[in-house]
C-alpha cells in the first residue's frame, strides 16, 4: 500500500 | 495597463491546457518583463509554475497587475481559436475584464470576468536532486500509456545508469527502459540510483501539452517529489508532483 504525500511537506 | 500580443493563439492555447488539467483557477502576474504564475492543485499535490517572458510575444506592454482567471472559462475560449489566429489579451481596468482577442479573417473579441485570486507568492522549492533527464517527450507519454494498462500509479527509477518507468499491478506488470545512448534520450545526468512513485494521472496531465518531439527535463530522486520542465511557444513551464509513499 502507498500513501500520497502533499507538497507542503518538501515546502522548508 | 497591460496588452500581449501572441503570433500563434494555438501555441497559448497549449500552456492554458496544461494548467487547466491541474488548476481551476489562476493569477497572472504580469509585468514589464513578462508573465508568471504559480499555482497548487487543490489537493496540494501538484505546482504548475509559469513563466512566459516578453520575448515570447509580437507585442508586450504592461506594468504591474495580478489578473485573476477561472481557468474552465478561459480554456473554453482559447479552444475557439483558429490555426492563424493572433491572440490579443488587453486588460480593461474601468470594466474588471480581460479581453481576449482573436485576430483572423474577423476580430472576434470575448471578454472575461476577472477573479479576485491573490496572487501565491508561491515559489518552486529549490530542491536539489540527484538525477536529471533530457528525454522526447512522446517516449515519455509512451512509457505512461504502457504503465496505465497495469495500474493507476507508477514508478520511476534510476538503476544502474537507465532511467526506468516501471508499473505493478494486483496481477500484470509494465516497464519501460531508457538507456543513455537511446535516440530518446537527450542526454542523462546521473548521480544515484532512485526510485519514486506517482500518480499516473497527474503525470499524465502534465505532459499533455508537450507536443512529442518537445523536450523534458525530468528530475528524479527517491521519495522525492519529481519535477518536470518544458518549454512552448517560448514559455517555461514547470511542474512539480509530490510522490506516494509506502505507508
Amino acid at each position: 500500500k502507498t500513501k500520497q504525500l502533499t507538497l507542503e511537506a518538501f515546502f522548508k | 495597463m497591460f496588452k500581449a500580443v501572441i503570433s500563434e493563439a494555438k501555441e497559448f492555447k497549449k500552456i492554458i491546457d496544461a494548467a487547466s488539467n491541474l488548476l481551476d483557477e489562476i493569477c497572472f502576474e504580469v509585468s514589464e518583463d513578462g508573465i508568471k504564475a504559480r499555482a497548487m492543485d487543490p489537493s496540494h499535490v501538484a505546482l504548475v509554475s509559469m513563466d512566459i517572458p516578453k520575448e515570447a510575444f509580437e507585442e508586450y506592454e504592461a506594468d504591474v497587475h495580478d489578473i485573476g482567471i477561472d481557468l474552465e472559462a478561459f480554456k473554453k475560449i482559447m479552444n475557439r481559436a483558429k490555426a492563424k489566429d493572433k491572440l490579443i489579451l488587453e486588460l480593461d481596468e474601468e470594466k474588471n475584464k480581460l479581453n481576449v482577442i482573436f485576430k483572423g479573417t474577423a476580430r472576434r473579441k470575448f471578454a472575461l470576468a476577472l477573479y479576485d485570486v491573490s496572487s501565491s507568492n508561491l515559489q518552486v522549492p529549490d530542491i536539489e536532486y540527484p538525477n536529471e533527464i533530457l528525454i522526447k517527450a512522446g517516449a515519455f507519454v509512451d512509457a505512461l500509456k504502457d504503465a496505465d494498462l497495469v495500474n493507476d500509479h507508477v514508478a520511476l527509477k534510476v538503476d544502474d545508469g537507465k532511467f526506468i518507468i516501471y508499473a505493478k499491478g494486483d496481477l500484470n506488470e509494465s516497464e519501460t527502459i531508457f538507456e543513455e545512448d537511446s535516440e530518446d534520450i537527450i542526454s542523462m545526468n546521473i548521480g544515484e540510483n532512485a526510485r519514486s512513485t506517482f500518480n499516473l494521472e497527474y503525470l499524465k496531465d502534465m505532459t499533455k501539452a508537450a507536443s512529442s518531439d518537445d523536450i523534458l527535463k525530468i528530475c528524479i530522486g527517491t521519495d522525492m517529489p519529481v519535477k518536470i520542465e518544458y518549454d512552448i511557444g517560448g514559455a517555461n513551464l514547470t511542474f512539480l508532483l509530490a510522490p506516494r509513499i509506502e505507508s
